[in-house]
């Protein structure tokens, strides 16, 4: 862990002193490994760096805590600076529908998610209705659907219409005829360097004015997170993110990137493939999963 | 990057920054640069594009092994089992050596082996039929061991030459996921006399350095023959695969840029090296 490493470099001071700044730039070494070791962004790595070095220069060794803890405490005190406050809520609309819009990357877990805030959203006495506005990859429609059954939710499907932002339209409408009062559309996956998809994504938000569009990054995201965050939040009105596939080793120090460079929330996080899987986002503990 | 910046500690410092920037990983893009350091003293290289053209050449000259190769079976079928963590294209990238296995003449056979996943079947369906290839499927819950050692025995009864085998996306930290691969890889085993001719195992390009450990777990848990490295159509450069390659000596053998079938190619090394100063 750092503070095993941080430990070592140490080890020569011992009780009374400050710490000089020959120590902490050692230590600022360690930290720089952690944190990139964890997929922060290099850039954004290097920022905290600076903020941690001017806090700790000069700092008085403590009697209760050791150098090396006293490090470590300054570094997940700056993580959870940057992480903000805990996620774990929805706006919704103030009268019905409560569109939520899904998006994000290929294979980051959106199909899986719409399941997944159904059930959330049920448990706070809504009524939850997808939409499948996937109409590319083989079999996403019947994905949904499955995933659909699975939390007992209505999915709206056309396998006629080849306009995305017409079954959206189409899929609010049956939301509201069937009394639901939030609608979860499910998106393709797209890549922000794609302008015709990410033209699509813009006419959606457009055409929907959902109360959410979530960007959705794997949390094993790398330096790319970055690209990815900062191009989707300057297209759309992102107004937060959910990191899946949590319940892997990855440290998730993608959540640092994204939310250092948009300032925009982590809201929940995936932690399985199944519907209850999905948690309130922590910005204590993702900081020391991060910090290892 | 200027063509003739001389070579300085700032030079060296850009560098590892773009290797880090590509998901090389720190320790990695430490190493090499020091590595470089040498070859600028012992070549005697003058300019900042020298620099970076050694990099490069060292990058490309270490990826490049088994680059495009299957290992064929000295009797068919030969048997392509595909494996990876939650959605980094495997089902998709099945399509595409499919679409190249079948361009170049040889029968190819599907074994639609997640049977776990909502919709995994038919999408794999989806490109049997557009492809117009064979596939076998059990129903949804099935031992996925079953449906392979099914695909191989009906290979070699219509005379395919290649089996390629489906399994569903597991985090490898899940070790009764891990154990039923382990059950797959061994069944798959029986049903040809021998292990099968290639593991695959599918990263997505935007993982950063949790690829190192999912490379690992998946080697310990079966004989990992290659690695199919995807997305890279994206602006992710998979650096990461530098480290696995030199830590556990597997080849990347395809690389995936795009959703069509035919967005498959042989693993480009030299275009690998230059996308990441790109
Ligand atoms: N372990 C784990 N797996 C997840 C999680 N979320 C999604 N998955 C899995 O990740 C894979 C991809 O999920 P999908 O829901 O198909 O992803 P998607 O974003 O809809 O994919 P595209 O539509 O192709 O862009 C599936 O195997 C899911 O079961 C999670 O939080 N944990
Ligand atoms: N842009 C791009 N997308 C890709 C590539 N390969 C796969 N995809 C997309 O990534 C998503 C996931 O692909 P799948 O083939 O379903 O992934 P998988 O590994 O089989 O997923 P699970 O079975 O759920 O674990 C789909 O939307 C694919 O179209 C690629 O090389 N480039
Ligand atoms: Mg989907
Ligand atoms: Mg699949």
């Amino acid at each position: 862990s750092l503070a095993e490493k941080l430990q070592g470099v140490f080890e020569r001071l011992r009780g009374k002193g400050t710490l000089r700044e020959q120590d902490v730039n050692q230590a600022l070494r360690e930290v720089r490994l952690a944190l990139l070791g964890a997929d922060v962004n290099f850039r954004v790595a290097k920022d905290l760096e600076n903020r941690i070095r001017e806090r700790a220069v000069g700092v008085e060794v403590l009697e209760s805590l050791t150098p090396a803890q006293q490090v470590v405490k300054i570094v997940h005190e700056e993580l959870c600076a940057i992480l903000g406050d805990d996620g774990g809520y929805l706006r919704f609309a103030s009268k019905p529908p409560t569109v939520i819009l899904l998006v994000g990357l290929q294979g980051t877990g959106k199909t899986t998610t719409c399941g997944k805030l159904a059930v959330h959203v049920r448990r706070q006495g809504r009524r939850p209705f997808l939409v499948a506005g996937d109409i590319y990859r083989p079999a996403a429609i019947r994905q949904l659907q499955v995933v659909g059954e699975g939390v007992k939710t209505p999915v709206h499907a056309d396998l006629e219409q080849r306009d995305v932002v017409r079954i959206a339209q189409d899929g609010v409408r049956a939301a509201l005829s069937a009394q639901c009062d939030v609608v979860i559309v499910d998106t393709a996956g797209r890549l922000h360097v794609d302008e015709d998809m990410m033209g699509e994504a813009e006419r959606l938000e457009k055409a929907l004015q959902p109360s959410e569009t979530l960007l959705l990054l794997d949390s094993m995201t790398g330096q790319d997170a970055v690209n990815v965050a900062t191009q989707f939040t300057s297209r759309l009105n992102i107004t937060g993110f959910i990191l899946t596939k949590l319940d892997g080793d990855t440290r998730g120090g993608a959540a640092i990137s994204i939310r250092a460079v948009t300032g925009k929330p982590i809201r929940f996080v995936g932690v399985s493939e199944k519907p209850e899987g999905l948690e309130v986002f922590q910005s204590e503990r993702m900081a020391s999963r991060i910090l290892g | 990057f200027q063509r003739r910046t001389k070579i300085d500690d700032a030079l060296f410092e850009e560098l590892e920054e773009s290797l880090i920037e590509a998901d090389v990983g720190y320790e990695t893009a430490l190493s090499l640069v020091t590595r470089l350091r040498e070859a600028v003293r012992k070549e005697r290289l003058a300019t900042g594009e020298e620099a970076q053209n050694w990099l490069k050449a060292d990058i490309e000259r270490n990826l490049s092994a088994g680059s495009g190769v299957i290992q064929w079976a000295p009797n068919p079928p030969t048997l392509i089992m595909v494996v990876g963590v939650n959605g980094t294209g495997k089902t998709t990238s099945i399509a595409k050596l499919t679409h190249y296995f079948q361009s170049r003449g040889n029968r190819v056979i599907l074994a639609a082996a997640d049977t776990f996943r909502a919709g995994a079947i038919e999408q794999l369906q989806v490109w049997a039929d557009r492809l117009k290839t064979d596939m076998i499927r059990h129903r949804e819950g099935a031992d996925p061991a079953a449906v392979v050692f099914d695909a191989v025995t009906a290979a070699r009864a219509r005379g395919a030459d290649l089996v390629i085998a489906d399994t569903a996306g597991r985090l490898h930290t899940k070790t009764n996921l891990m154990d039923e691969l382990r059950k797959v890889n061994r069944v798959s085993e029986r049903a040809l006399g021998r292990s099968a001719d290639e593991v695959l195992l599918v990263l997505d390009a935007t993982i950063g350095q949790n690829a190192v450990q999912q490379a690992r777990a998946f080697t310990d848990t079966l004989p990992i023959t290659g690695i199919i490295l995807t997305k890279l159509d994206g602006t992710a450069r998979g650096g990461v695969v530098l480290s696995i390659r030199n830590e556990l000596g597997i080849p990347i053998k395809f690389m995936g840029t795009g959703e069509k079938p035919t967005d498959i190619q042989a693993f480009n090394a030299k275009e690998f090296a230059d996308a990441i100063f790109g």
